[in-house]
């Protein structure tokens, strides 16, 4: 499903250049449930964002169901991600003037999806992430890890093939990192959704099927649990 | 050194209102190292921005070396911070335009240290949180991880009586949390500083001395290791 081949980014900001990700090559195949883990500083959010094609490389190849996404026009590249990418961002991202419920509806407006259906799944979805009662309030409102869990609400709405989360259980504690976990695995089973996230927590780790060990941007292991 | 008596906190900015803080007591003592814990949502961060005076309660009083700290006025409480509070923040909240050794030179100038004395320190706190190199990079160009460490420089370089870290190590992996501890731990044997972090994490929680646990805004449970 996702072939990555040699792919580098350096950043050339400081006095030596910064491999962020450096000559890594790994597949992922459909309904994978990957962590990739490693120090801070390792390349899992440049890894994550250029997978996601939130940024681009220096060098190197990513094959998303056969389409070199390098090849494509930023337009093109918006849409490939509207509707097939899920992500949650290490800062959340969150639109400040919009409540919970309309930053998880706000992409499946994007997609055309009816008020009804968007309305629906924006609840259905903040409920299974404990945050009822809440639907209507603004981020400034909510508690950093309530923040969190509407990130990961608003990836899973538009029901993407891949969901790319970037340390989605950084500000939960072990009860809402669990309950995300089985959400998480629920939505990996009954859609196939390929789940790749970045993490640091072992609560995580022991959940992954695989685990791609990042250090200083190269792969330094890769586990398949089996 | 801080008594905290029958505090609370309420939004009424929803449906029924939040009591973010309900009714808490709470004493801390010179040079202690206490982690608040309890779920997201259960008050942890509107706590710490109460005693650190970033916040006003609704009711109750906060009493910090015999001064009620409602009664300063602002620019009396402004000042108390510069020089007796040190804040991590949740969200860090960097100062974007400035580099990491500026962010943490920063409340070092606006105490009055001589421009020598800021260099070294913030050399040398940055060094010893693993950012040896990056002193000249700004916050984008700074992994989340990268990010959370300068932050806890910054609060660290003033030398205040107390720090206040509103989860200091939710963005890092095991070896930089351990090394974070073992910094702040330091800085607690050495200087008296007293030290109260909102946490999720065990291994924070394993080095703290005193762990007090919220649920909904109420202090469930305050234990002290012996
Ligand atoms: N401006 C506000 N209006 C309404 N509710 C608020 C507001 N600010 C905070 N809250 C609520 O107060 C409660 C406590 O929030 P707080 O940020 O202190 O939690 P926390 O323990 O730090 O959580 P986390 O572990 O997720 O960071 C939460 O339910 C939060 O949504
Ligand atoms: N614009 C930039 N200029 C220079 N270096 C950068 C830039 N952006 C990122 N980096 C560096 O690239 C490296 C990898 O960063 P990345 O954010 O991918 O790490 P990470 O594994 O996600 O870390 P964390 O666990 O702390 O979130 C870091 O050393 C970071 O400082
Ligand atoms: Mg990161
Ligand atoms: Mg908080």
């Amino acid at each position: 499903l996702i072939k990555i081949s040699n792919l580098t980014k350096t950043y050339n900001s400081t006095a030596v250049p910064v491999h962020a990700v450096n000559n890594v090559s790994l597949s992922f195949e459909k309904s994978e449930f990957a962590a990739i883990v490693g120090p801070s500083g390792s390349g899992k959010t440049t890894l994550l964002n250029l997978i996601g094609g939130l940024d681009t490389p220096t060098s190197g190849k990513i094959i998303i169901d056969q389409t070199d996404i390098a090849t494509l026009s930023e337009s093109a590249m918006i849409d490939y991600r509207l509707h097939h990418i899920g992500f949650v961002f290490q800062a959340y991202n969150l639109i400040p003037v919009l409540t919970a419920r309309e930053n998880v509806e706000f992409i499946m407006l994007l997609q055309g999806i009816s008020k009804q259906e968007r309305r629906e799944r924006a609840e259905e979805l903040l409920t299974s992430v404990g945050l009822e009662g809440r639907f209507d309030s603004r981020p400034s409102q909510l508690s950093g890890g309530q923040q969190q869990r509407v990130a990961v609400a608003r990836a899973l709405a538009s029901r993407p093939n891949f969901v790319l989360a970037d340390e989605p259980t950084a500000n939960l504690d072990s009860h809402s990192a669990e309950a995300l976990l089985d959400l998480m695995e629920a939505l990996n089973q009954k859609y196939e959704m390929t789940f790749i996230f970045s993490t640091h927590d072992s609560r995580v780790m022991k959940r992954a099927h695989r685990i791609i060990t990042l250090v200083d941007g190269r792969v330094d292991k890769d586990e398949t649990k089996k």
